[in-house]
């Protein structure tokens, strides 16, 4: 089973 | 006040119907280095990131940094008014709450102007750093485009895993599987026709289709996409805008649960 990771786990907010 | 005039209308037009089904609302952003725009699929699974720089207008004018909140539906229904040959304005005033586009025809014979309102969007800049990546692919667009929509019908992910031997695309699904394997070709007639391979090191990650077919919508922009790859990294898909700037969408990849 794959999991889908969110963009936010690699880019942090300015 | 801002004031941007692009010769080549078509850019804005093939833009917005690259991202708007990916995004709903985001906020444009203009200053002196161009117009500009971040945001994230609804998902928040991928990111949109699009610069036309200032230079790439006929006329730039941007008084002051504007941040302007758009339906990306709203606008690309008004820019689908815009003959393709058209010259296009953007047109806003310092705090307004609303945009105009004005669409010129070349010999100035038509020209019509459509005002839409902004909206307030509340949405975080995210900081993207810069990233060496373990490997790049670049490739005619359209192929890229042909290899994922014949993978979707297949399965729901693909695999690209780069080595020395090329870049394959590999994807599996209830009837079976596929795998689509291109080798680095630069003894072709036409640049726009190669692929250029260069791997720092083997790579493979697993990204779901249905957002790289979604990016594909951009293939109108560029004859070539870049496809920038590193483990633990989202991968970068990039159509590079003639002489302007780029829209850039990244994608988070899957992990083994």
């Amino acid at each position: 089973k794959q999991k889908q990771q969110a963009i936010s786990r690699f880019f942090a907010p300015k | 006040m801002l004031e941007l005039r692009l010769v080549q209308g078509s850019l804005l037009k093939k833009v917005m119907e690259s991202i708007k089904d990916l995004v709903n609302d985001a906020n444009f952003d203009c200053s002196a280095t161009g117009f500009s725009l971040q945001a994230m699929d609804s998902s928040h699974v991928a990111l949109v990131s699009l610069l036309l720089r200032s230079e790439g207008f006929e006329h730039y004018r941007c008084d002051r940094n504007l941040s302007m909140g758009m339906n990306l539906g709203n606008m690309a229904k008004m820019l689908k008014c815009a003959g393709n040959d058209d010259i296009v304005t953007v047109k806003a005033d310092d705090g307004g709450d609303c945009v105009t586009f004005m669409f010129e025809s070349p010999n100035q014979d038509k020209i019509a102007d459509f005002e839409m309102k902004l909206m307030d969007i509340d949405s975080e800049h995210l900081g993207i750093p810069e990233a060496e990546y373990e490997a790049i692919v670049r490739m005619p667009s359209a192929e890229f485009a042909r290899i994922c929509k014949d993978l979707s019908t297949i399965g729901d992910t693909v695999v690209i895993s780069v080595t020395k031997e090329g870049v394959k695309f590999s994807t599996r699904g209830d009837i079976g599987t596929a795998n689509i394997v291109l080798r680095q070709n630069t003894s072709v007639d036409k640049p726009e026709e190669a692929t250029i391979i260069e791997m720092e090191t083997p790579v493979s990650l697993t990204f779901a289709l249905r957002y790289m077919n979604s990016f594909t919508k951009a293939t109108p922009l560029a004859s070539q996409v870049t496809v920038s790859l590193s483990s633990e990294l989202p991968v970068v898909v990039e159509y590079k805008i003639a002489e302007m700037g780029y829209l850039r969408f990244y994608l988070a990849p899957k992990i083994e649960e």
